[in-house]
């Protein structure tokens, strides 16, 4: 299947989601 | 024995793949063995989606705040932080050696390259290994195939460019089986430039 590729920048966004708390 | 899959609820971002969190901690001075790495080693953690990494993050002490001979572990599911592993036993590591201070900066970094999947070698990277010591900090990137140079160098060039390093760090290779042999994580490197 496809790799699922995250830059740092989308990384660093979702450390500050609610979802991740 | 496989632990359960992790679950992933709906509208996460999952993972590539699947981790472990481990922990270890060893006295200082007493001679490490295979026994006493083994029963050290602690399985704090597993996550399988961006949400979930950040919510173990978010709790769990910063490298800088360790106290010395301590490690963090983090391993793709299945694959346990040792060297006999099956997925290790032909691998080796990058070395990389941080003088104090740097090392919770360049963990974040190391692990949301892994994470995103930025070093673009396949299924090579086992997992990667902040080791906190008295002088200095090292992390560690365990790949499976030791001999397969044009995986070891394309990791070793995301590590430098990721981990935004002085173009002066020396960058060290082990293979696990050299580990195994001088029983010695850090011992006895070959230098990067081989």
């Amino acid at each position: 299947g496809t790799r699922i590729i995250y830059e740092r920048t989308f990384l660093m966004q979702m450390r500050n989601s609610p979802l991740a708390k | 024995k496989p632990l359960p899959p992790v679950e992933v609820k709906p509208g996460d971002h999952r993972l590539q793949f699947t981790y472990n969190i481990w922990f270890s901690r060893r006295a200082p001075g007493k001679q490490a063995t295979t026994q006493n790495y083994d029963q050290n080693l602690k399985l704090i953690g597993r996550f399988a989606s961006v949400e979930q990494f950040w919510a173990y993050y978010s709790r769990l002490v910063r490298p800088a705040d360790l106290n010395s001979h301590s490690d963090i572990h983090i391993f793709k599911d299945g694959i346990k932080p040792m060297w006999e592993d099956a997925a290790n036993k032909n691998g080796g590591k990058w070395i990389v050696r941080l003088r104090k201070g740097l090392a919770s900066r360049c963990w974040e970094n190391m692990i949301l390259a892994m994470l995103g999947e930025q070093f673009m070698v396949g299924d090579e990277i086992c997992g990667a290994v902040i080791s906190v010591r008295f002088q200095e900090d090292i992390i560690s990137v365990w790949n499976r195939t030791a001999q397969d140079t044009a995986t070891t160098t394309r990791i070793r060039d995301t590590l430098k460019r990721v981990l935004n390093l002085p173009p002066n760090t020396v960058m060290e290779y082990k293979t696990h089986n050299d580990s195994l042999k001088d029983h010695s994580s850090f011992r006895n490197t070959r230098a990067d430039g081989y």
